[in-house]
């Protein structure tokens, strides 16, 4: 463990929590995309199918609860909270998230570590997670303003993606054959989706200014 | 060798 792998994990962490509590505290999910969120709950279901066979540390298994948890936790409430399931904007949230698990699957099926169901699976749980924003990327970008919880819940998933590449970038050079071209090559791509966001989100916070995402 | 465990990240 290392203070960009903790702080990545304490950043991830913090998005989920912030997009949790803001919808069971004002019960609304106005401007979350559904989407999104079922490709992240995806994306734990698929990469923590380990949390009963291998145990890694207690930190490892809490923070999989946790994720898990928080994830299905949002997809429920906007799903089935009888007063959050009415803020959601179906007509808005249109992003066909299917045509991203389909390539993410075929990827995962011809470029992956080893060819058995557990790694292939895990492949697609990382690919997927690079793509999973774009859903809310979409919806923030055609509801055009911004509300801060959501543009928090943004930009703390990228910083957390942005840690973790310090994170393999220092475990590179402190471990030797230390060497995940997948995971780097997923973990890149996702923080560069994230880049334009940061760049307007700075924008607006240097400006003082309400984040206008361009249409 | 200590079962060296290949998924450690979260």
């Amino acid at each position: 463990m290392n203070i960009f792998r903790l702080a990545g994990d304490m950043t991830h962490l913090a998005s989920v929590l912030v997009l949790l509590l803001k919808i069971h505290t004002i019960k609304s999910c106005a401007g979350v995309s559904l989407k999104t969120q079922e490709l992240y709950a995806l994306v734990f279901a698929t990469r923590y199918l380990d949390i009963v066979t291998d145990f890694i540390s207690v930190y490892n298994t809490v923070m999989k609860l946790i994720f898990l948890g928080s994830s299905f936790s949002i997809v429920w409430y906007i799903r089935h909270h009888r007063v959050v399931r009415r803020s959601y904007d179906k007509d808005q949230d249109t992003f066909r998230h299917y045509l991203l698990m389909i390539p993410c699957m075929l990827l995962a099926l011809f470029v992956h570590e080893k060819f058995t169901f557990k790694e292939v699976m895990w492949t697609f749980s990382l690919y997927l997670e690079a793509v999973a924003i774009l859903p809310q990327l979409v919806l923030l970008q055609r509801t055009r303003n911004i509300d801060n919880l959501t543009g928090q819940y943004v930009f703390l998933l990228g910083a957390y993606r942005g840690l973790y590449i310090f994170n393999w970038i220092y475990r590179y050079f402190t471990e030797p054959h230390f060497v995940h071209w997948i995971t780097w090559i997923a973990g890149v791509v996702q923080t560069l989706l994230y880049a334009d966001f940061f760049y307007y989100y700075f924008e607006s916070w240097k400006n003082n200014v309400r984040l206008q995402l361009p249409a | 060798s200590i079962h060296e465990h290949e998924k450690d990240e979260l």
